[in-house]
């Protein structure tokens, strides 16, 4: 189950901060997965008590008692939204971290897609895999599985966008904060490469993976269809199964 | 980056500043017995020091609450009572006074006695963190409840119910660091390290500071979203 709570002493109206909340975890917490499993207690909940000191000399001065709403003050909840929006992605990322038996942090992105939702779809559906999780616990570079748990996304289907098998891209790319080593194509424009297993070694023994997968457009021309969502994930390794198989209710 | 010899804790559990944290909270945790009363494990019993799994989150002002929940179709009872008490706020939005947090039992399928459960639990809370309020007053709740653990489990209220009197009344509501970093182990289930982390930043003429708790490990594929008519 994920729990959160944020606290804060912003000064943020609550129909505002309700807001800020939904879209900070439509781009964090509704994009992790440990195990595909959607528990029947997650929640997060967000507290807002308006009692954040004044800095006094502030050009910017907000009224006593006064609560930033989006009508009284748009710039002001903007920053609010960002700081909650990332401190969220932060959270969310640990929750990935601890992942039962997780050994892997899995960064999946999804690009050229026909919308948000259809880009998050194929995303969660590699993010859930099976294949791939156990394939990322081996550091294998396996498109293949990658491949395949996207062309089963359910995809939402309203403006009638579709993956065009010949357009996908599959890359390995090094993540965050390391340095020198180039990405490694896998698959291009559907038709797949020799893979250089030293080079994906290089890339996959770290504990942070990043797969970019791009859909160039698919059905549509790649102009046409530019949305694009993130995933997180973790591996699957032996101790996930040894936890759960000795976890009772 | 690459694999680490250190454990999660030691990479991830990182030092807060005490300037950092929210003004106007006061938390406490304590370990209430709830795991021990669910499945009483010997093992657990001879594993030392106790971990807490019950904390209390206040604010000394009422706060603007917002809340995002799960979709699935068999919502626990403290995601059943939290979502009608946002639902049910007053037309300046909710406001809620505190959180009360358990691990070890989801409270989740527990049926009508479940809610009622929560429901106690909460008006307790709310009782005794203002004693001159009237019990039961109508209207929505402004103390909400998270719970995590075991499913089909009915929460061992005589024993958070002794826990909670502690809480509130044994001079043990605090802002620190380390009381926060108890609470946030409090939340915690097959987590192997507590997960907390702080912020600040100027919103006009105020030094804001956010800070954010939250627990998982398993279970994990969440799509959250605010239930109907509770939209912004």
């Amino acid at each position: 189950t994920l729990l959160g709570l944020v606290a804060t002493d912003a000064p943020i109206a609550p129909a505002a901060l309700q807001k800020c909340l939904e879209e900070a975890v439509r781009v964090s917490f509704n994009c992790i997965s440990v195990d595909g499993d959607m528990s029947t207690n997650d929640t997060i909940l967000a507290l807002a008590n308006g009692q954040a000191p004044t800095v006094q000399g502030s050009a910017d001065k907000l009224p006593h008692g006064a609560e930033i709403s989006e009508s009284s003050h748009p710039a002001l909840l903007a920053k609010f939204s960002e700081q909650l929006t990332s401190l969220c992605l932060e959270m969310a990322h640990l929750v990935v971290r601890d992942g039962e038996g997780a050994e892997k942090f899995v960064q999946v992105r999804v690009r050229g897609a026909g919308s948000y939702e259809d880009a998050h779809a194929i995303a969660s559906s590699i993010s859930t895999s099976s294949l791939v999780k156990c394939a990322m616990h081996g550091a294998d570079a396996n498109w293949g599985r990658i491949l395949c748990a996207a062309g089963y996304a359910t995809l939402t289907g309203k403006s009638g966008w579709t993956i065009d098998p010949h357009k996908v891209n599959v890359t390995f790319v090094a993540p965050e904060g390391v340095q020198g080593i180039a990405p490694l194509p896998a698959l291009v424009n559907g038709t797949p490469l020799v893979v250089d297993e030293a080079h994906a070694a290089e890339l996959l023994r770290h504990e942070d993976i990043c797969v970019d997968v791009d859909m160039q457009g698919g059905s549509w021309s790649a102009k046409e269809a530019d949305a694009e969502a993130v995933f997180w994930t973790c591996d699957f390794s032996k101790e996930y199964v040894a936890i759960n198989g000795d976890y009772r209710t | 980056r690459a694999q680490s010899t250190l454990s999660k804790a030691e990479r991830f559990v990182v030092p807060i500043d005490a300037k950092s944290l929210p003004r106007g909270y006061l938390v406490a945790s304590t370990y209430a017995g709830v795991k021990n009363a669910i499945s009483p494990s010997p093992a657990a019993a001879l594993s030392g020091v106790p971990k807490p799994d019950l904390a209390l989150v206040v604010s000394s002002t009422p706060a603007a609450i917002a809340g995002v929940f799960t979709t699935n179709k068999f919502q626990a009872a403290p995601v059943v009572h939290a979502t009608n008490a946002l639902q049910a706020a007053q037309p300046n939005g909710p406001r809620a006074i505190a959180v009360l947090a358990n691990s070890g039992c989801a409270n989740a399928v527990t049926g009508k006695e479940g809610l009622e459960d929560t429901e106690e639990l909460v008006e307790l809370v709310r009782n005794e963190l203002n004693p001159a309020s009237k019990p039961s007053q109508p209207g929505p709740s402004d103390v909400l409840m998270l719970s995590t653990g075991v499913i089909g489990v009915r929460l061992p209220v005589g024993t958070i119910r002794r826990a909670l009197y502690h809480l509130v009344h044994g001079q043990v509501l605090q802002s620190n660091p380390e009381a926060w970093l108890d609470v946030a182990r409090a939340y915690m289930t097959t987590d192997t390290f507590p997960k907390l982390r702080t912020r600040q930043f100027m919103l006009g003429d105020r030094q804001c500071s956010m800070l954010a708790i939250d627990k998982g490990a398993g279970m994990i594929h969440p799509h959250m979203t605010t239930p109907g008519g509770l939209h912004a």
